[in-house]
């Protein structure tokens, strides 16, 4: 993979895990 | 509830620990891999729990308001996990 789509794919999952987060905070 | 205060504490730091790796220019694809299956074990609990729930008894109390919540509280953090679990193999596997 070239490194924007390595980027691409990176952010991607940065934001599904601080959405998976905050539906975790909600259920503490 | 269909998952512990202890195991969603658990899930934040595994969470805490791809994040880190992800900042890393050499990510360590060991601990990421420890930590999505974490994350994909807790969504195997989380559907065992969802059909567990299918009983006369459960949907009864669904139906009457009782419960509810807690059921798409669970649906949506199950397919949270699924669709965060496979951002973070979609990543792995294009690491170089």
């Amino acid at each position: 993979a070239s490194k924007g789509d390595l980027d691409q794919l990176k952010s991607e999952m940065l934001a599904q895990l601080a959405e998976l987060k905050e539906q975790l905070q909600l259920g503490l | 509830s269909p998952v512990s205060a202890q195991d969603a504490t658990e899930a934040l730091n595994e969470i805490a620990k791809i994040e880190a790796e992800a900042e890393k220019p050499e990510p360590a694809i060991d601990t990421v891999n420890e930590s999505v299956g974490f994350l994909r074990r807790m969504a195997g609990s989380i559907a065992v729990w969802l059909r567990d729930r299918a009983n006369a008894q459960i949907d009864a109390a669904i139906t009457l308001g009782v419960g509810g919540g807690v059921a798409l509280y669970a649906q949506r953090l199950l397919a949270l996990l699924g669709t965060a679990t496979e951002s973070v193999w979609a990543w792995l596997h294009a690491l170089p």
